[in-house]
């Protein structure tokens, strides 16, 4: 019998990580509030000038592990 | 560059500094003169002046603090967010804290406390951060020379699209 894969791209601990990140640097505001976690990344992508793909790239995931200021990115 | 929603700014050109505390990581005098230097950045190219006071209540407080330390956004530990301020304003406004948990230095260790403390003070001024790499308002901190470096332009048109120009420049 073929075997079921699910894709799981990240692991749970990536994901709470990147959310972490980005409800701190990309909050989310009532304007804002349906966007999906992969436009969340798309826009955090987009900030940091980085390949858009929407994907925790090793890319985006790098820069998300530089030293940084604590203020959001973005403001409503 | 950026602003913040509403473009918050002082609305007085003389503000005043206090250091509430200080690093263990470097001696006093350093930190002084890292405060100073980064503070001259933005009073060179615009109107505004500081003043540093001893006691009381200054515009732009400064201090170091670890985790939780009463604003409601704590720090991380080591690594990731090095220090917040607050945009001008009342009471939290303006202030600036760095996190004890970096190790913070004068030269290409760790983290510069001038090069953060420059970069914190532009929120203090109203400044958001810039997605222009390079700007001293980009988000991610990367080392340049403390002694050659001058204000980069996308920073010094905010700061002067919110203050005007230096009289003297």
């Amino acid at each position: 019998f073929p075997v079921h894969m699910k894709l799981e791209p990240w692991s749970n601990v990536d994901l709470e990580k990147v959310k972490v990140y980005l409800d701190k640097f990309f909050p989310l505001f009532p304007k804002t509030k349906s966007l999906t976690l992969e436009d969340r990344i798309k826009e955090m992508q987009r900030f940091f000038h980085l390949t858009v793909t929407g994907t925790l790239n090793t890319e985006t995931e790098e820069t998300m592990k530089l030293p940084r200021c604590g203020i959001p990115d973005i403001a409503e | 560059y950026q602003t913040f929603p509403g473009t918050p700014r002082w609305k007085k050109t003389h503000l005043t500094y206090k250091i509430v505390n200080y690093t263990p990581d470097l001696p006093r005098r350093k930190v002084d003169d890292a405060i100073r230097k980064a503070l001259m950045l933005w009073s060179d190219v615009t109107p505004l002046n500081f003043q540093r006071v001893q006691r009381g209540r200054a515009d732009i407080e400064i201090g170091f603090a670890r985790r939780e330390h009463g604003d409601g956004y704590p720090f991380d530990g080591r690594g990731n967010t090095l220090a917040h301020a607050f945009a001008p304003g009342e009471g939290i406004g303006g202030d600036v804290h760095f996190d004890e948990d970096e190790k913070w230095s004068e030269f290409n260790q760790e983290v510069n406390l001038f090069l953060v403390a420059a970069h914190e003070f532009g929120h203090s001024l109203g400044l958001a951060h810039s997605n222009v790499r390079g700007a001293l308002m980009y988000p991610i901190y990367s080392y340049q020379n403390p002694t050659t470096f001058r204000l980069p332009e996308d920073d010094r048109r905010g700061i002067q699209k919110l203050y005007g120009l230096d009289e003297c420049v």
